[in-house]
Parts: C-alpha cells; sequence; structure tokens
C-alpha cells in the first residue's frame, strides 16, 4: 500500500501545506492513524495544527541531522489519532549542515525504517518546502508516493517538468518503489476562465494522473489555521471539508485498485 | 537613491513575481529604465515577460556561477525601457555548485559592480526564489534595499522575523547599506475578514514599513502571465494596473524623502 505521501511542489503558495494538514484530518476521521512530518523550515503545518514554537523542543532538524531516532520527535495533536514530527526554522540550515554526509539524501528514509512506522501508523503524511532541495529530496526518498498540489493559475504547469524530473532522479537513485500519486488541482474558482482553462489543460496533458477530486477556493481553508483546527474540526459543513474528505476517500479508493 | 530592489519572502505564492514585474512595467511608464533579474530557477519573471525557453542562452546562472559579465545576460523585453537577465531551472544547482567559493555570497553584488550598472539603468528590480537561500542572499548582498511582498492571510506573518532576521545578517556580513524598502499587502480581498484582520494586524505591528498602497486582489493580474505581458500593457484600466502604478508611484516619492 501506498503509505508513505509527499506532499511536494516547488511552486510556492499551491496548498501543499493546507493539502497535508486536511488530507490527514480526513483521514483519521475514517478511524486510520496518521503522523504528519512537518520538513518545511516555515513549520506552517505545526502552526496550523497548534504546536506552539515553545512546544516545538524535538524536531525534524533532531532526526534529520542530529540523527535522534525519529519517534523520540513525535507528538500528539488535538486532534485523535494525528501525530505530529513538528518543524522549526532550523531545518533550514540543512543543505549547509548536510553537505559532505553521503547518507544526506536518505536520511528521512532511514529514520522511518528505523522506528518501523508502518506498526503504529497506517499512514505518513509529509510536508515540504517550496523548492527541490534536500528537504524535499529526503521527503522523496522516504515516500511510497508523491502527491502533487497545482493550483489552478497560469504558473502552475511551469514548474511541473522539472518536479516529474526530480521524482525520476530519486527514483533511479535512491528509491525505486517511488511512485506518482497523483495531481490534485487546488483553490479552482468556476467562475474564472483562467481556472478552467488552466484545470482542462493539466487533464489533457497528464489524463488519469488528476485526481477526480478538485479542491475549490473556499476562504474557510485559509480561515481554519488561525484558528489552529484543520477545515474537518473549524467548519465541518464547509466546501473546504467536503472537497478534502472527498480527496480522502479517493485516495483510499486509488490504494485498492493499484 | 534605492537603486537596486530584492523582491524577497520565503513563504511562496505571495506575489514576489507579480510585483517584480509589475512594478518594474510601471517604473518604465514614468520613462525610467528598469532591468530586472529573475534570480528564481522557476524562472516565472522570464515567462511573464515573454523570454521564451529557446532564448534563455545567457542568463543569471552564467553570471553567479560560471562568471560571465552580467551584461552580456542582458536582452530587451516587448516594452521599452524593461530589459531582463533571465532565468532557467541551472540556477537550482547554485547552491552546491558554490559550496566552497568563499566570494558565493557576493556572485551578484560583484557582477552588478563590475558591470557598473547604474549607468544606463535608473533601477534593478531581482525576483527571488521561495527561500532564504544563497539564491535570496546574493540579491540580498547586491540590493540597496528589500521589498516584502506578503499575501494578507494568516500563514503571512509567520516567517517575516526570520526574513528580517536574514536582512540584518545580510547588513553585518556582506552589505551594510541595506536597507527595508517596506512591506507591500497583496492579494487584498475587502470582502474577506482575515484579509482585513491581517492588514490591520500587520500595519500595528509593522507601522510606516507597510506601504500605503494596497494591491488588490484580481484575476486580471494573475491572467496577464499567460499573454507575456504586464498588467499595464494587458488590462491597463485594471485594478491591478492602477495598485501597481499607485506602488510605484509611492516607491518614488519614498525615495526622494529618504
Ligand atoms: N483551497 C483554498 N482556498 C482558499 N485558500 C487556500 C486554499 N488552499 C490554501 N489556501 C490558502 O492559500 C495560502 C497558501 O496555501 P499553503 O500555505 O497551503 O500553500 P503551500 O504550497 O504550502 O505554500 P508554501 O509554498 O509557502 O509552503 C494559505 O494562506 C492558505 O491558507
Ligand atoms: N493581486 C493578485 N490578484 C490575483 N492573483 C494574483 C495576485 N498576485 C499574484 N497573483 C497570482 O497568484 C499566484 C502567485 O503569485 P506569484 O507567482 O507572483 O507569487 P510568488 O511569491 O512569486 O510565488 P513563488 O513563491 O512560487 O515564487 C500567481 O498565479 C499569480 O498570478
Ligand atoms: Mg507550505
Ligand atoms: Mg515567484
Amino acid at each position: 500500500a501506498r503509505r508513505i505521501l509527499a506532499i511536494a511542489n516547488q511552486k510556492g503558495g499551491v496548498g501543499k501545506t493546507t493539502t497535508a494538514i486536511n488530507l490527514a484530518a480526513a483521514l483519521v476521521e475514517t478511524g486510520r492513524k496518521v503522523l504528519l512530518i512537518d520538513l518545511d523550515p516555515q513549520g506552517n503545518a505545526s502552526t496550523g495544527l497548534g504546536i506552539d514554537a515553545d512546544r516545538r523542543v524535538k524536531t525534524a532538524y533532531d532526526v534529520l541531522i542530529a540523527d535522534d531516532p525519529l519517534r523520540d520527535a513525535i507528538q500528539r495533536t488535538d486532534l485523535e489519532r494525528l501525530d505530529i514530527v513538528p518543524a522549526t526554522v532550523d531545518l533550514s540550515s540543512a543543505d549547509v549542515a548536510m553537505v559532505s554526509d553521503k547518507r544526506r539524501n536518505r536520511r528521512l528514509r532511514d529514520a522511518l525504517a528505523a522506528a518501523e512506522i508502518a506498526r503504529d501508523y497506517d499512514h505518513v503524511v509529509i510536508d515540504c518546502p517550496p523548492s527541490l532541495n534536500l528537504l524535499t529530496i529526503n521527503a522523496m526518498g522516504a515516500a511510497d508516493a508523491v502527491l502533487v498540489p497545482l493550483q489552478c493559475e497560469f504558473f502552475a504547469m511551469e514548474g511541473l517538468s522539472q518536479l516529474l524530473k526530480t521524482v525520476k532522479q530519486v527514483r533511479r537513485s535512491l528509491n525505486p518503489d517511488l511512485k506518482i500519486e497523483g495531481v490534485i488541482l487546488t483553490m479552482f474558482d468556476r467562475r474564472n476562465n483562467l481556472s478552467q482553462m488552466v484545470a482542462e489543460d493539466v487533464r489533457r496533458n497528464l489524463g488519469d494522473l488528476v485526481y477526480r477530486t478538485v479542491i475549490p477556493r473556499n476562504v474557510r481553508l485559509s480561515e481554519a489555521p488561525s484558528y489552529a483546527a484543520p477545515i474537518t474540526v473549524y467548519d465541518s459543513a464547509s466546501r473546504g471539508s467536503l472537497a478534502y474528505r472527498a480527496l480522502a476517500r479517493e485516495f483510499i479508493e486509488r490504494q485498492a485498485l493499484a
């Protein structure tokens, strides 16, 4: 099964963190146990799940760079069955700190393997920073598959070929089983022609890789993090909640078919 | 005068490229000559100004890493008085390629100095990637000031203190005259409470650093790049155009007062 999922796209602001938090939250609603790993030095996923700065004692930095056991950095969130490895800005020194380490690309992969994470979690969701640097490579190296949030905007397609190239490189050098889970269209605005055009263009180019589920632009999604809650808790009946529940269902369905 | 401007914010998708392109375009409308330097491996500013992939022969990569003279990489855009140094994805290897180069932080600064750029341009605008890596450090090292686009969203404030810390570090180690030009609020949606709250919060915290001009969310701004034109050309009467012209005027006004 595709247990470990990296949420990646080097284009900024496309909904990686929003997808990581809310897909994880929708998955736990189905009774599954999920570990969210925040690999972005901005720490937005940690903030969005209510982990205050003073509670980020053991973090992804300690796991990647200080070689601490992954389980030491896991903590609970307010949501039952959803745990997190938080991030701090220290992570931004990872590239430089690990430059001479031969195993720098596989640090996360090794940490997850050593922790025998499958024993306790049905899924692991990894939030990536907006770049194809060492942190995103580590996420891809550790993952079974990559889910790509794609904003329905003109610049969206620009970086896709580079992202897919990077996945191929990681598959060849580090993680032979790495798959593309799919592309999820985000911030879709049905009143806006550009949104429609980009969505059609992406489906024409990528076919089945593109999930049927589309995440609409919904202001409740951008409000939820300020209440330190996923959308399913902040506003369960919102279009954002319905969309991320549909995403979780489609993700589970596609697993079964794989 | 604050001639060289870095447009920076490590948060993704906040309007860095949109601000770089459209502020530059509004400045040339006032008769000034502007050079835009695309320092983002995504190359969105180059695409947004119509520089097709096959025309990106000499790029920012050649200037930074191959040490080619900056003037060799300058080319015209369709807009009179607006020239560009384009970017390609090669730039993403800059971190690794320059890791052992002692002058790696000041490559762009040295290249601009050697080119005596002030002779031909009133302003240089540098578009940065969504990170505080070597490329953004080079932009800050070369700049007279940093302009920070800030999206009116909850996560916006999260990374600001780190960004300001980085500016201080660059000021101490590399560029003693580096100033903060200011913060420009982007994608402001007056119908949305969160937008209003964030804008008020930012003004309370940062006072005069925040420009009076606010860039509204305007779909014409996201359409313009698909026509390879700045907003002032694509839709001169749009709210996006009016906002970026107001930004250019306020920028010029603040220069005179400085
Ligand atoms: N479907 C949506 N509708 C409305 N707002 C959204 C939606 N998805 C995300 N947002 C908002 O848009 C902004 C960008 O989203 P988010 O931070 O999740 O993107 P990201 O790809 O993680 O960004 P970064 O590249 O900086 O990591 C956030 O303020 C978020 O709240
Ligand atoms: N004021 C605005 N109104 C509507 N759309 C906007 C506005 N400003 C930017 N956009 C759109 O939002 C998206 C993000 O903007 P942009 O690419 O300029 O941000 P960025 O900070 O440069 O992103 P990155 O971090 O990836 O470099 C783009 O699709 C752009 O067209
Ligand atoms: Mg994010
Ligand atoms: Mg950009």
